[in-house]
């Protein structure tokens, strides 16, 4: 499984340039 | 290359301002608590502030430069101890207490009711004392934080490729800068240069007391999640399977 598969959340977030606060 | 020219002050306003803000728990806590009751709140209150977490350390000057993989490895390798130091931070000023979030307060003595979380409060209690000795300023708890973060998977396998390479020297400059910033803080404080290595010292120093709570907390949480005392979900079951099958 890739890095990128296996965090898929993480991953989401850390690329996601929208603040986490609206996506939690 | 603008890192370069960000001097300490600079670097800690940057991480101040990169705080994330209270958090709470949200929920009607039904007293006492019951093994589960409390580790589901735990459990939820880690989860929203992992979120959190992510977009701080997307601010800390720097970071986003690094490689994607090892954004990634650093989160998941810091991310318990990350929540407990900000836990002493909030605890500091309330012996005896565990102020988990400004609607979740615990005694040491309501860790009864979890099988083995006592133990972990005793420990995260002790280390809370110790930085109420220290008198801990919010200049030094941030770079500490900070230094947990770039620090975290720095004795892992070493870089093979270019990129893994360049991230690497990035890693290893950025933490130059957490460290500048702590040296920098202390020497706020008015103490002698002797005092100021000795602060410098004893607070570097705590940071292996946390890592080793954290290594605690995690089998804790691993035990509780196989015999189905808590169910782990989201982002936290993302983090803890990676912890898990990481070893």
């Amino acid at each position: 499984t890739s890095l990128k598969e296996k965090h898929k959340i993480l991953h989401q977030l850390l690329q996601n340039s929208t603040s986490p606060v609206d996506l939690a | 290359h603008h890192r370069a020219a960000m001097g300490p002050e600079e670097f800690i306003s940057r991480i101040m301002e990169a705080e994330p803000p209270d958090i709470y728990l949200m929920e009607d806590l039904k007293k006492p608590f019951t093994e589960t009751s409390m580790m589901m709140s735990l459990t939820n209150l880690a989860d929203k502030e992992l979120v959190l977490m992510i977009s701080w350390a997307k601010k800390i000057p720097g970071f986003l430069e690094l490689s994607l993989s090892d954004q990634i490895h650093l989160l998941k390798c810091c991310w318990l101890e990350i929540l407990m130091l900000g836990l002493i931070w909030r605890s500091v000023d309330h012996p005896g207490k565990l102020i988990f979030s400004p609607d979740f307060k615990l005694n040491r003595e309501e860790g009864q009711c979890v099988e083995g979380i006592m133990e972990i409060f005793d420990m995260l209690l002790a280390a809370t004392s110790r930085f109420r000795e220290l008198k801990l300023r919010r200049e030094e708890y941030v770079c500490l934080k900070a230094m947990i973060l770039l620090n975290s998977n720095l004795c892992s396998s070493s870089p093979q490729t270019s990129e893994e390479l360049e991230s690497r020297s990035k890693l290893l400059r950025l933490l130059d800068s957490v460290i500048d910033s702590l040296v920098w803080a202390i020497s706020k404080l008015g103490l002698t240069t002797q005092q100021q290595t000795l602060r410098l010292g004893h607070l570097t120093m705590l940071l292996s007391h946390i890592r080793h709570v954290s290594n605690k907390g995690m089998d804790h949480l691993c035990t509780m999640k196989r015999k189905n005392v808590v169910l782990v979900y989201d982002l936290l079951l993302e983090m803890l399977d990676a912890n898990t099958s990481s070893g």
